[in-house]
């Protein structure tokens, strides 16, 4: 399944 | 790393060295909400707690650790400093801020994208974030005038909001999984509260005339 990124954003 | 993204962190960080050179240079925190400075504190520190979990970049975790020190060491300097906390405005800074704070975290409970603890943390840092400005624009609304170095803090905090939603745009048009939806709301009503600042900042601007407030 698709799995979240991690949140690269400040 | 787009090219908006990029020059959102530059103004951010921009807006806070002008903050800090206002404080260093006239030893004075007159026209700063020291509301607002604490509530970007906490929205730091609770978005950051992926510091410890996630490594994304050296750029990413270099930025986090100078925005939750910089955020800190203002806080720190406005309420014990000798000479910066005897100017700051106590009673036009009296906005019930606990509330925004109690606000948001009510809402990262109902509105999360994961039940749990980091991603709470982050809901409600993305939830505060937007309405964090909102006892400085009420500390310049009554104090009516605007000092330049407080003028140019609060056009380039605005400046990184705008930037932040060309980057989402850009983001939503290039990446097929893109969708933040608890980041780009929040982040289109934390810039529409700085509209109305924005406009007097380019009628002054346009005049070349000092930045006030109306009453």
């Amino acid at each position: 399944c698709y799995q979240e990124p991690p949140k690269d954003e400040l | 790393m787009n090219i908006f993204r990029l020059a959102g962190d530059m103004t951010h960080l921009l807006s806070i060295l002008v903050l800090l050179l206002k404080i260093y240079a006239t030893k004075s925190c007159s026209g700063i909400s020291r509301k607002t400075q604490e509530l970007y504190a906490i929205v730091f520190v609770a978005r950051y707690l992926d510091l410890f979990t996630d490594f994304i970049s050296v750029y990413n975790t270099f930025m986090k650790v100078v925005f939750i020190a910089s955020s800190l060491a203002i806080v720190w300097c406005m309420r014990f400093h000798p000479m910066v906390r005897r100017s700051y405005d106590r009673e036009l800074d009296t906005f019930r801020h606990y509330f925004l704070v109690g606000a948001s975290f009510a809402l990262a409970l109902i509105l999360h994208e994961k039940f749990t603890v980091q991603e709470i943390f982050w809901a409600f840092s993305i939830y505060l974030e937007a309405v964090a400005i909102l006892p400085q624009l009420v500390l310049l609304q009554r104090s009516g005038n605007v000092d330049n170095l407080t003028g140019q803090y609060i056009f380039f905090l605005g400046a990184y909001r705008a930037f932040y939603i060309l980057n989402w745009i850009y983001r939503y048009l290039t990446e097929p999984h893109f969708t933040r939806w608890i980041a780009c709301v929040s982040g289109v009503v934390q810039t529409a509260l700085y509209a109305d600042f924005f406009y007097y900042y380019f009628i002054s601007w346009k005049n070349n005339s000092k930045l006030k407030l109306p009453a």
